[in-house]
């Protein structure tokens, strides 16, 4: 389970609170505006009151302690950059930020994002693709409980067949596709006696239940 | 090739407009604001600065014969629905309208609009899983060549299996899901006899050329 603060609880911002809420994360939501504290207060770990850009405010919340930030501020650049920049001197190991621009997405690389995000862009180019494929649906949307990853093979799997490593029964997930880094093949419905080596990844499908269980116990 | 009339060139629509261009469609692009209007016109079939709530203007650019309309207005949420009802009215046969809230967007759906987006409230919920997942990696991206996408089945597929459709040898396109829409059923590497049914959908794996000379071949 992570420590994850969003600051800016925007369309965008809440949205990233409250799915990772979902997911069992620890989620502190910030804004300057009250009402948007209040509006996702019962939903996640907690929500506070604050401008972003006061460093004493933000340290008596204990933020040096956290997993991850994401700085969801929109309009105001500034204080986006200036947040940003505090979450990293605070020491926060992982920022993600969203950018409006490419020239403050730039800047945000510089003082230490570890990710920029550019949420309408990126969907807009999502929904481009999506109208030109004739029959092509939103991604990999599965049943409602179901979803497709695509995940690193840890070291304790490698060397050891699919067989032996029995992800179905003991995972309840199903291995798709092994992809080879080291020569770019792909195997699709790869056989039981597939070997994983260093380097692969496997993109899987399973309950979304399944593969939360999954992902917090090879964390 | 499609003529896709994108009005509001914010982040989000501009970034349709310009995706769709480079993705070789016609694109007509519309905002209020001439500023918006100016950065786009290089790079897309047509750009024109109307007010898109005046039926007259939209009559006199022939939107009547467009193929498909995105509304990317944002905060004017009267203008938004406005927009959609006129596109809806003017028959263009498929309309993707952005709105800010479930409200709105349950009003788009009522007075026609094919498809509703949440930009940023989508985005979040990416964020959010890509946080979540010990080794997950930006969806599927496949080596290079290859992709994975999500398709409907046509008319032409119903009642044959997949060994009389034969996609593999034909198409170069590997069935990896079938998605029952009848019984919310998923069955996952299905077997040569499985029969496809009306409603099914179908996640199919293959290189971007195949999948892309499939997409042109079934529209
Ligand atoms: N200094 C600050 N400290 C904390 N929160 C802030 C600060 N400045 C702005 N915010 C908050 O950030 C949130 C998102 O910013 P804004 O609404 O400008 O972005 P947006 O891009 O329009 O949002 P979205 O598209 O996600 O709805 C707002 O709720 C705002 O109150
Ligand atoms: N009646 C109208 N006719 C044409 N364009 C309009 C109309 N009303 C608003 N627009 C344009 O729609 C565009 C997008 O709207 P707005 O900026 O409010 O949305 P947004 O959600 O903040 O955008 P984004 O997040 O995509 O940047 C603006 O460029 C605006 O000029």
């Amino acid at each position: 389970k992570k420590q994850i603060v969003v600051i800016g609880l925007g369309r965008f911002g809440s949205s990233i609170a409250l799915n990772l809420a979902k997911l069992g994360q620890e989620v502190l939501a910030i804004d300057i505006d009250e009402v948007k504290v209040k509006e996702v207060a019962a939903q996640v770990t907690h929500a506070v009151q604050i401008d972003a850009t006061d460093i004493n405010a933000l340290k008596s919340l204990g933020i040096s302690n956290f997993d991850i930030g994401i700085v969801a501020i929109g309009e105001d650049v500034q204080a986006n950059i200036l947040t940003t920049l505090l979450l990293k001197e605070l020491g926060i190991p992982y920022v993600v930020a969203k950018a409006i621009n490419t020239l403050q997405g730039r800047v945000l690389v510089k003082i230490g994002a570890n990710r920029v995000v550019y949420p309408e862009k990126e969907m807009g180019k999502k929904i481009a693709h999506s109208l030109v494929s004739s029959n092509f649906m939103d991604y990999i949307e599965l049943a409602k409980d179901y979803r497709i990853e695509e995940m690193t093979t840890p070291a304790s799997f490698h060397g050891k067949t699919l067989r032996e490593l029995n992800l179905r029964n003991r995972w309840g997930i199903t291995v798709i596709v092994v992809k080879r880094e080291q020569t770019g093949d792909i195997e699709v419905s790869p056989g039981a006696e597939t070997t994983v080596l260093p380097g692969d990844t496997m993109i899987v499908l399973g309950k979304n239940d399944d593969l939360n269980r999954w992902n917090n116990h090879t964390r």
